[in-house]
């Protein structure tokens, strides 16, 4: 970019580095590179600091140019359905979406649905306590269908405002699984026309391409809403969410930056457009 | 796959004679989109190009023709070659025998804890499960539910909330109770969180575990490489355990934690059950990257 009319090869390499160490994948990455040839050509005297504005630009966009809020039911309970594969941190983002809601004044209840894994139940129990919400749960082994209609239940029956719904963690590629929860969204859905307002998935920053198909699989069998990543406090800088969104356009709605209840904020595309660059 | 993709590549070049170098290059790079979609490491992919050249361009010279089978058999034996030509157990050579096991969060730690003490009563050995996270809700519960599916007692913390003496405490009692190996589950954690990597940096100095093993996430992108050498500078881990690759991630990150730490994959979690471990095979973990 010395405005020679070459597009500097050695830039371009390293930009190529970034894109992909970030974990955008090699489709994004050669989109990305693509772009930088078309800035290159239409503004000659770029260099690279407007470049890299330019790129940030152009990330935010293909994110969604503003931050997506949580669906509201208009009459309450907002029902929210909280799914993904095994460690991604739903059970602790739950934790943290009932303490911001809680905070903001709402009546939260939540439903321990993951009654497979040892000591699920106790976990959401007791971030429940610490958050200040109650919590519908039944035995270690229960039907997670029967739970979450129990919740539903006394969502209703209680006035609650939000009902926030933990699954258990579950590879995509486990049909067995898949049909769990598509079980326990459809008990909801009986239960409540228009429920679950929120489909939520939880990914992991420190994922790679997987994490694309995992949205792919989870979007074909309930229909996500929405979008969290948690664990971006780590180095991981979760770039999958440029092919999540470019290839299935689900809003990205939240990001975990730790593992207290307050460590939870609105995805902002501008702020992570800006660390990617970092 | 990439066996059709380089079957395209060189019937494009097929009929020309001898391989050029240039051509090649347009097969290499074929195979150096293909680990970088399974989540291999940008700079280790760069190096292992190199090898997979070095190995290509010399034997094109000895035959005059390459076709896309050979250059998959390069990649594949180099893959195996660099992950480790055969699985190594675990070292479990001293009384008792202790294993650390570390990790970031949610990789699988305390559910690899307890697959691990089901292989070594298989063994004929005496395990103690010491739960050494006094951070997450619930954590000594997890751990004593897989005890309890087990048959396994674990190890009582009392009301000692520090992970270093809770491990040190465990190896006495077991000492005393003649359990021959120990295995601390750790807290999760962040690589780059000082505190805490320096927690797990005075646990190994006070107890000299035999093996510390990184646990990770199979499906763990190019961050792999900053995690596994974290914890390996910290720490000169002995191994790691792969785990969740009952899913169909490609698994890129087993090659980037050899490649950065030189030091084995020794086992592999794929599933959820206790049951579910299984020693690391180099050569299906290489299929599999390869896609
Ligand atoms: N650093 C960090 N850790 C997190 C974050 N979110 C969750 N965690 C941690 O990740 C680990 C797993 O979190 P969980 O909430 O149990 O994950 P989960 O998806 O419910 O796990 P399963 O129910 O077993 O599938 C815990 O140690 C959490 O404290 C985050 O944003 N940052
Ligand atoms: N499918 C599958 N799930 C696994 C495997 N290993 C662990 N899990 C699941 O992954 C999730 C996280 O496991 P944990 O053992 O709680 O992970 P951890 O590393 O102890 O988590 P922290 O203590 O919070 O850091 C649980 O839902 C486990 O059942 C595996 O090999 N396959
Ligand atoms: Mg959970
Ligand atoms: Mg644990």
């Amino acid at each position: 970019f010395t405005g020679r009319g070459r597009i500097d090869e050695e830039m371009l390499e390293e930009l190529e580095a970034t894109f992909l160490q970030a974990d955008m994948g090699v489709k994004v990455t050669a989109r990305l590179i693509d772009c930088v040839r078309e800035f290159h050509k239409s503004e000659k005297g770029l260099g690279r600091e407007g470049l890299i504005e330019r790129l940030e630009g152009e990330v935010a966009s293909v994110l969604g140019s503003n931050s997506a809020s949580l669906n509201v039911s208009c009459s309450p309970p907002t029902v929210i359905l909280v799914v993904g594969v095994n460690g991604t941190g739903k059970t602790t983002t739950i934790a943290k979406l009932a303490k911001m809601l809680q905070d903001e004044g709402k009546k939260v209840l939540l439903a321990a649905c993951d009654t497979f894994r040892a000591a699920a139940i106790d976990q959401l129990s007791i971030l429940a306590e610490q958050a200040g919400v109650s919590i519908v749960r039944h035995k270690h082994g229960a039907d997670a269908a029967a739970v979450a209609y129990d919740a539903v239940e006394a969502a209703l029956a209680r006035g609650m405002d939000y009902l926030i719904v933990d699954t258990a963690g579950r590879l995509h590629t486990k049909v067995n699984l898949m049909e769990e929860v598509k079980k326990v969204q459809r008990v909801i859905a009986k239960k409540i026309p228009g429920a679950p307002h929120e489909v939520l998935l939880v990914l992991d920053a420190t994922t790679g391409q997987n994490a694309l198909q995992q949205a792919k699989m989870f979007h074909e069998a309930l229909g996500l809403t929405g979008i969290v990543m948690a664990k971006l406090d780590g180095t991981a800088k979760g770039g999958i969410l440029l092919a999540i969104k470019q290839e299935l356009d689900i809003p990205i709605k939240f990001v975990g930056v730790g593992e207290g209840l307050d460590d939870l904020e609105p995805f902002v595309p501008s702020d992570f457009a800006g660390a990617l660059f970092e | 796959s990439l066996s059709g993709r380089l079957q395209s590549v060189f019937r494009k070049i097929a009929g020309y004679g001898r391989l050029s170098e240039s051509n090649i290059a347009e097969a290499v790079r074929e195979v150096r989109l293909a680990l970088l979609e399974a989540d291999v490491n940008y700079k280790v992919v760069k190096d292992f190009i190199e090898k997979v050249k070095e190995q290509a361009i010399g034997q094109e010279t000895l035959r005059g023709v390459l076709p896309g089978q050979q250059l998959i058999k390069i990649v594949h034996e180099e893959l195996v070659n660099l992950m480790g030509v055969s699985a190594r157990e675990l070292d479990l050579s001293s009384s008792p025998a202790v294993i650390m096991l570390v990790g970031l969060q949610g990789s699988g730690k305390t559910t690899t804890a307890a697959k691990l003490a089901r292989r070594i009563k298989k063994k004929g050995r005496q395990p103690l499960l010491v739960p050494c996270d006094t951070k997450r809700a619930a954590a000594l519960e997890q751990l004593v539910s897989l005890g309890r599916q087990l048959g396994e007692a674990v190890y009582e913390p009392g009301s000692d909330r520090d992970a270093v003496s809770i491990a040190a405490r465990s190896v006495v009692f077991a000492e005393d109770h003649s359990l021959d190996t120990v295995i601390l589950d750790t807290a999760g954690r962040l690589h780059i969180d000082e505190e805490l990597m320096e927690e797990l940096r005075a646990m190994k100095s006070r107890l000299s575990p035999r093996e510390i093993l990184l646990v990770a996430d199979a499906m763990t992108g190019q961050d792999a490489v900053n995690i596994a050498s974290a914890f390996d500078k910290a720490l000169d881990i002995t191994g790691a355990i792969l785990t969740k690759l009952d899913g169909d991630t490609r698994g890129g990150a087993a090659l980037s934690i050899k490649a950065v730490t030189g030091k084995p994959i020794k086992l592999v979690g794929i599933g959820e059950k206790i049951d579910d471990l299984e020693l690391f095979h180099p050569d299906r973990m290489a299929s599999r990257i390869l896609g």
